[in-house]
This record gives C-alpha cells, sequence and structure tokens, in this order.
C-alpha cells in the first residue's frame, strides 16, 4: 500500500486570470508530481492540490512568491488515511461478527 | 441487508454482497445483472429494478467511474436500499416504478475501486496496461465517445485524465455502451462523482450550448433545490465545459449525443475540508441529499416522456 507521510493538500483561492494561468503551468510540470484534484478554471472554484512532501517547499515558495492565497485543507494526508483504514477495520471485524 | 452499514465505506466484495442480499430482500423488484467482467476480470454488476415488461423507458444512474470517489459508490448503495423500500411506501416512487425501469450501477470501475483498497488510495483510473509505457490505466471518463481526445483530455499514459487509445478503449466503458445501446430505450443518464458540489450537464466537450440548454438548466436548478433544502449544501448548476472546464470523452456527452436527453453528472460534497476523503459519518448525509435531487429528476423524467 502506499502511503503519504507528510503530503498536504492545498487549497488555493485564485483572485485573477494570471493566477490561473500561473497554477495551469505549474500543473503541467511534472517534476513536482503534484495532483490537482480540481483544476485552474476560475476564480469561482477554489483548486485542491494534493503536493506529496518532497515537494512541499518549492509548492509553497511559489505560491507566496506569486502571492497567490492558499490554506492548508489537510495537512497530513496519511493521517487521515489512517483513520479511514481504521474505520474500515472495525466495519469489517463487525461485519464478520 | 439489516447489519449492513450503510454509513461506512465496504470493500468491493461488502458490496456485492448486499446486493445479493437487496435482491433476495425484493426478489419483485430487484435483480442483479452482470454486464460484463473488468480488465482484471472482476465481475460489473447492475441492480435493475423493474415492475414488469420489457425494454420499458428506462433511467440510468452510474457511480464510481473515478475509483478514488468512494462517496459516490457509498451514496448509491444507500439511494439503492431507499428506491428499495420506498417502493410501495412512497406514491412518487411508487409511480415512477411502476412506469420505468431504473439501472444502478453502483461500482463502475471496480479494479480500480480495489486498487484504491489494497494499493493506493489515490487512485483515479481503470488498470488497464498501456503498450510502450511504465504507467497504468485509462481515465474512464476521458473515454468515451464523444469529442474523443480533444481538450481537457491528456495523449500522456500517466496523466490523470488520459484518453486511452482511442474510445471505448476501456471494457469498463464499452460494458456500458453495449447495455445501453442494446437498449435502447434509456430516457436518462446520471452518472455520481465527487467532489465540488455541482450539478451539471452537456456539453463538457465544446462549450457551444447544447439543444435543450434550457430545460436542462431550468430541472438541474430545480434539483439542486430539493438537493439544498435537507442541509443546505450549496451547489452550482451548468454545463460541464462553462461550471468547470473544456472536457472531452465524458460519458453524459455521449449518452447526450445518443439521443439521452436527460444527462446529468453530480459532484458531491466536501464540505470544504476533506475533497474525495469525505469522512464515512458524512455518508448518510450525502447520499440523503443527493436522493432528493436525484429523485427531482428521475420524477421530472417520468412525468416528461419524449
Amino acid at each position: 500500500r502506499k502511503v503519504f507521510m507528510g503530503d498536504q493538500v492545498l487549497r488555493i483561492n485564485v483572485e485573477s486570470e494570471e493566477h490561473i494561468h500561473l497554477l495551469k503551468e505549474f500543473e503541467d510540470d511534472q517534476r513536482w508530481e503534484l495532483d490537482f484534484w480540481t483544476h485552474p478554471v476560475s476564480t469561482e472554484l477554489p483548486i485542491d492540490i494534493h503536493v506529496p512532501y518532497s515537494s512541499l517547499h518549492v509548492t509553497k515558495d511559489f505560491l507566496q512568491d506569486n502571492k497567490i492565497p492558499f490554506s492548508v485543507m489537510i495537512n497530513n494526508l496519511q493521517d487521515l488515511l489512517d483513520e479511514e483504514q481504521e474505520d474500515l477495520q472495525i466495519n469489517n471485524i463487525k461485519e464478520c461478527n | 441487508a439489516k447489519s449492513f452499514d450503510f454509513g461506512a465505506y465496504h470493500t468491493l466484495e461488502a458490496i456485492y454482497s448486499w446486493m445479493d442480499t437487496l435482491v433476495s430482500d425484493y426478489p419483485n423488484l430487484v435483480s442483479k445483472m452482470l454486464i460484463g467482467t473488468s480488465y482484471e476480470n472482476r465481475p460489473m454488476y447492475v441492480l435493475k429494478f423493474s415492475t414488469g415488461g420489457t425494454k420499458r423507458p428506462a433511467i440510468w444512474v452510474d457511480a464510481g467511474i473515478h475509483s478514488r470517489e468512494w462517496v459516490s459508490s457509498a451514496s448509491t448503495v444507500w439511494m439503492a436500499n431507499k428506491m428499495a423500500t420506498d417502493y410501495g411506501v412512497d406514491s412518487s416512487v411508487t409511480s415512477l416504478l411502476d412506469q420505468m425501469d431504473v439501472y444502478l450501477m453502483i461500482v463502475n470501475n471496480p479494479d480500480g475501486y480495489v486498487y484504491t483498497h489494497t494499493n493506493d488510495r489515490m487512485w483515479r483510473k481503470t488498470r488497464s496496461k498501456n503498450p510502450g509505457s511504465v504507467c497504468r490505466g485509462v481515465d474512464p471518463n476521458r473515454n468515451w465517445d464523444a469529442g474523443f481526445s480533444g481538450p481537457g483530455a491528456s495523449n500522456n499514459p500517466c496523466s490523470e485524465s488520459y484518453h486511452g487509445p482511442h474510445a471505448h478503449s476501456e471494457i469498463e466503458v464499452k460494458n456500458v455502451v453495449d447495455l445501453v445501446r442494446s437498449h435502447g430505450n434509456f430516457k436518462a443518464f446520471i452518472s455520481i462523482h465527487a467532489y465540488s458540489q455541482l450539478l451539471m450537464y452537456p456539453y463538457g466537450y465544446v462549450c457551444t450550448s447544447i439543444p435543450h440548454q434550457a430545460e436542462l438548466d431550468s430541472v438541474g436548478r430545480s434539483a439542486v433545490q430539493a438537493l439544498s433544502s435537507l442541509y443546505g449544501t450549496s451547489y452550482k448548476v451548468g454545463s460541464i465545459c462553462k461550471i468547470i472546464y473544456q472536457a472531452s470523452g465524458g460519458s453524459i456527452d455521449w449518452s447526450y449525443d445518443i439521443g439521452i436527453k436527460y444527462s446529468f453528472a453530480f459532484e458531491l460534497r466536501d464540505t470544504g475540508r476533506y475533497g474525495f476523503l469525505l469522512p464515512a459519518s458524512q455518508i448518510i448525509p450525502t447520499a440523503s441529499e443527493t436522493w432528493l435531487g436525484l429523485k427531482y429528476i428521475m420524477e421530472y423524467v417520468r412525468d416528461h416522456p419524449y
């Protein structure tokens, strides 16, 4: 099972077409292995990006340098997945009983 | 069925096993249809709700085409049970099922769904091998014959939105296409995804308005009104292209283009905290509100034959 220790999901609320353009370019840069859960399309919809731990620094620098406001929606992705797995195990045990 | 926890996520085996209990609880209403197998040879089942007749006007509802969007399948399990228990009790559901058949596909991408349980929770695509690439899988919602390989889909097998080598290359897509085409009397095609709280109609592959845009927009807004009445969850309504982005090869564009007028896609809630990793505690609230929107659309389809 793949683990996502230290990965974060950032929520970005773009304020301009310029921001959208910058994020589209960033999305195309395969080096950072970003997983865009929602895509830069309009200022109406938030953009959520799953950022691997190894790319957190460069991603946050990019957003701050370009004054693109963001928040941390999921602080440690693996913690959330562990909780989900725990729920699943409990439920499996219940079902077996 | 009594012990099944609708407020929890389940493995594929548990969902398939629950289907058998639903069928045995409602033998005169629900049957389980095998429509084919997946790339890795897993059965693909559809729950058919029918009170008689053959090839009656029908409504298609699918979930789980993007495997990591667990809440879409979990909500559809709950809605299937709701529809079965409401038949003979709720006059509107009874009238709907006395006139139309409803086909519910709870896990449209079984290989991907199992893979999210066993290997990679973030997996979204099918699990087919791509010749010449180390990357596997095709985005099953870019693989339909509707503007195939156009904007909003990638030709890179490593991309999350890879459209595949050709339209309907994915057996999971082709199985649905073959069923819908051979049936020939579907009047609505509704695909359930997560997340973003959107109710969308065609087109995605182009940004021009469809001929029935005004009607579908009106139906969508009324359906969202019904959905929001439960917990106030706010949804946006619009065409795929205008509300999110140009995306070619999508299922509801295909269904609309073959003449199924009432084609819609739901993007369920995330409440701004979890994306598609919605905690199990939110399954039943999500399913309950979605049911109100889906029920509105199905009633409208029932009352507007074409």
